[in-house]
């Protein structure tokens, strides 16, 4: 039997916006420790890992270690039939075929349950190693959403450039060039505003637009969003989610021809 | 010109 179940439905809701665009199916992997996700996307240049640790559910049970493979757009028709208050617990019986939602509205009077069939995934499955990596830099998620958009006007790639004196995110194209700079900051008021940088040397990399406007969309999941980078490995962008887990996404570099 | 690398070149394979 296993059995999760949450007191808002509305950081599933989260969770789903941030990886639907993604991919079109995942695994949901549920054991003792919680729930993990990891999957690709479908051109294989990006990778995204959930983790929702057990301790940040309001009640989790896992009997015995269940893999629930799940369309995507399926799971995100039925999370918006929950109410941003409601509370929504996921069902599933040992080797069930089949997830059941539940959403609770607040004062209990609403009810809904919703039963979705399971897909059976063939994943691949890919070993993260271990990375120490020359740069990291933490920022607010909405400036870094908005880095990300803004940018994305001037071309198909933006290049992040790390040193010690801050970071410069680049584009350009057809219409001319942007660059954005951003300073550590010296002090501030509050503390997801922060431009903090980590730096063992300096690191310039380039990469997708378009892959790092489908990660902003885990912004509402976090105030701060951390950049990890080395030479001529992967990105990761990674948004911590208060009290229960963290999305990471990797993204693989462009390289010169 | 750029290319968009593969991750399969970065992480192994479980």
């Amino acid at each position: 039997m296993f059995e999760a179940r949450l007191l808002r439905s509305s950081i599933l809701k989260k969770v789903l916006e941030a990886i639907k665009d993604l991919l079109t199916q995942a695994t949901f992997d549920c054991d003792d420790n919680g729930i993990q996700l990891q999957a690709m996307d479908n051109s294989h240049v990006s990778l995204v890992s959930l983790t929702l640790r057990a301790d940040g559910f309001d009640k989790y049970r896992c009997d015995r270690n269940i893999s629930l493979g799940m369309n995507l757009s399926s799971m995100s028709k039925i999370l918006k039939c929950a109410g941003d208050k409601d509370t929504v617990t996921m069902k599933a019986q040992d080797n069930a075929d089949t997830v059941t939602f539940v959403f609770e509205s607040p004062n209990q009077e609403k009810v809904s349950d919703y039963e979705m069939k399971l897909m059976n995934l063939d994943l691949e499955h890919l070993g993260i190693p271990e990375t120490e990596y020359s740069c990291t830099i933490r920022l607010s998620s909405a400036e870094f959403a908005r880095i990300c958009r803004d940018l994305s006007q001037f071309g198909e790639s933006i290049v992040i450039s790390c040193t010690k004196e801050g970071v410069r995110f680049s584009a350009s194209g057809d219409i001319g060039s942007a660059n954005i700079a951003l300073a550590q900051t010296a002090s501030v008021d509050k503390e997801e505003e922060a431009v903090v940088i980590e730096m063992e040397e300096p690191v310039t990399l380039t990469f997708a637009c378009q892959y790092l406007n489908y990660f902003t969309k885990a912004t509402s999941l976090s105030p701060q969003v951390q950049l990890s980078m080395s030479a001529d490995v992967p990105l990761v962008v990674e948004y911590r989610i208060p009290d229960i887990g963290h999305i990471r996404y990797y993204l693989a570099p462009k390289i010169d021809d | 010109p750029l290319t968009q690398t593969k991750l399969q070149n970065f992480f192994t394979q479980i």
